[in-house]
């Protein structure tokens, strides 16, 4: 009882915390935001992204002289689909700016992710709330300018960065000590989609686009988990030309990953939101695979399913 | 800590090393050899202020006030004391219709700077808004340091064409 | 205003303003 108790304590004091703070707290004292002219070429983005160790940014049109969207690794995932859907195409997709990525989306018949942003100086709990329901992983924090009330991105607040604030500043995530196995939402069991290594990308890539998903696991052939190919990998594939190379296996699709990558996380269901919250505090953990005493794959845990059990589980 | 023991690991499969090193050995003679990793040291982007030139001064006003002309912009005439000080007042096109009371006339500072010896900067300042009617509304005359929120991009994106009207010029 | 010179027809701009108490440095990237 001890242990259910303190959960539902400190679930419940970790909401009012996201209600009794703003995005605004959230933000450093000074940051940097990189915004992009939708008139570039989306190669030359991708090479902004990369250089600046990001893999979004903000989108300006000088045209109308405001913000259209953001630029994401599923923009990427849409050109790609492009190229393969047609293939005599590549002078276009080399001569393709930002401008043109919502004629792409359309061509290839994937519903325009819809950016739902945020004012600063909504609660935490709300920019939450509103990147659940508009299953993006980060959210826009717009504000107008007192003078002219045009519209101002003033940052970028992602899932992350939000279970980074909560893990720094609220203590009682140490309370949190049921075994995954009994949360509903992060213990049960999910239908996933995976791949082996010889699995050509270009199949990998369709499974992000259709089954909306910003990772495929690796398995080997008795199930056990030996690798990830996630969403962001495209940017370095698209950046090496080799998207180009249909039938690339992702186990070399994954040669291009950089060498400071910090590998895939994995947890047990006997691991908890505590031991989780605190992985998050100290490193960039974006998803844990859930395995058995094999190692092999039985779920996963998004960054959405935490936020999703912390503002409505219990 | 004193949090429970926790079975949250690394994928040591999931490591690139050891990635690469498996790959070779599933096949070596294969096209995994010649993938490289993404290069992660990112070039230092140098910043610096304004933009430089080794031009002589009259010959950087002379091509500021052609670039403003050719885009459009105006200005006001420079006084005695003031010769290497541009203040431009510049008509904001933006698509969307703004509410009518919307300030659209955009005013900036440019001015030269010697660093040392045949080394100028030209510096660019943002100076407020004006409505079309052009008398400056006493409450833009707010000061700048009071406004609390402020797009930049606006200022930024005609900053950038003036700076592409100068490199495509010289 | 901060600039970064053109490369590869691209040039990128940046001036700090400050939001509220806290300070932004807002980058804009073009192209030439």
């Amino acid at each position: 009882e001890q242990i259910e108790h303190d959960q539902k304590i400190g679930i419940k004091a970790i909401r009012l915390f996201l209600q009794s703070k703003t995005s605004y707290d959230v933000l450093p004292v000074s940051y940097r935001l990189i915004v992009l002219d939708t008139s570039l070429l989306v190669k030359k983005s991708l090479t902004i992204l990369l250089q600046n160790n990001i893999v979004s940014a903000p989108l300006w049109n000088n045209q109308t002289s405001r913000f259209a969207g953001l630029l994401t690794a599923s923009d990427f995932i849409n050109v790609i689909q492009y190229y393969f859907q047609f293939p005599e195409k590549f002078e276009f997709v080399e001569q393709l700016t930002l401008d043109g990525l919502r004629d792409v989306e359309r061509a290839i018949g994937c519903d325009q992710i819809e950016t739902a942003s945020i004012h600063p100086f909504k609660s935490l709990y709300e920019a939450c709330v509103k990147m659940l329901e508009s299953k993006a992983r980060r959210i826009p924090l717009i504000d107008e300018d007192e003078k002219t009330h045009r519209e101002i991105v003033v940052s970028v607040l992602t899932q992350y960065r939000i279970l980074k604030f909560v893990a720094l500043n609220c203590k009682e995530t140490k309370m949190l000590l049921k075994p995954i196995k009994d949360l509903k939402g992060l213990g049960t069991i999910k239908d996933i989609s995976t791949c082996t290594l010889q699995t050509p990308v270009i199949e990998v890539i369709h499974l992000l686009a259709h089954k909306s998903v910003s990772s495929v696991p690796i398995v080997d052939d008795q199930g056990k988990l030996i690798n990830v190919y996630e969403a962001v990998d495209i940017l370095a594939l698209v950046k090496g030309g080799m998207y180009t190379d249909l039938d690339l296996s992702v186990g070399d699709a994954l040669l291009r990953r950089p060498e400071d990558f910090e590998g895939v996380h994995t947890c047990t269901m006997n691991d908890r939101l505590s031991t989780i919250m605190d992985t998050i505090r100290k490193s960039r953990l974006h998803r844990l695979f859930i395995v058995d005493d094999e190692g092999k794959l039985v779920s996963v845990i998004t960054l959405s399913d935490i936020l999703n059990y912390i503002l409505f589980g219990e | 800590s004193q949090l429970p023991t926790s079975t949250i690991a690394i994928l040591p499969s999931s490591l690139p090393s050891i990635h690469r090193a498996f790959m070779m050995e599933l096949n070596p003679n294969q096209l995994s050899s010649n993938i490289n990793p993404t290069p992660t040291k990112k070039s230092k982007t140098r910043w610096h202020f304004g933009i430089r030139s080794r031009s002589y001064p009259l010959d950087v006003m002379g091509e500021i006030y052609r670039a403003l002309k050719n885009l459009g912009a105006e200005w006001a005439k420079p006084t005695e004391e003031e010769l290497w000080t541009i203040r431009v007042r510049w008509k904001y096109e933006s698509g969307d219709a703004m509410q009518e009371n919307t300030p659209n006339l955009m005013k900036m500072q440019i001015q030269l700077f010697q660093l040392e010896p045949n080394n100028y900067l030209v510096d660019f300042k943002f100076d407020g808004w004006e409505t079309s009617t052009g008398t400056p509304q006493d409450s833009f005359k707010q000061d700048l340091d009071e406004v609390g929120s402020f797009s930049a991009y606006p200022f930024l994106h005609l900053a950038t064409r003036l700076i592409m009207e100068l490199a495509v010029n010289s | 205003l901060a600039t970064t010179s053109i490369k590869h027809n691209t040039l990128a701009v940046a001036s700090i303003v400050r939001y509220k108490r806290k300070y932004v440095t807002q980058v804009l990237f073009s192209p030439l």
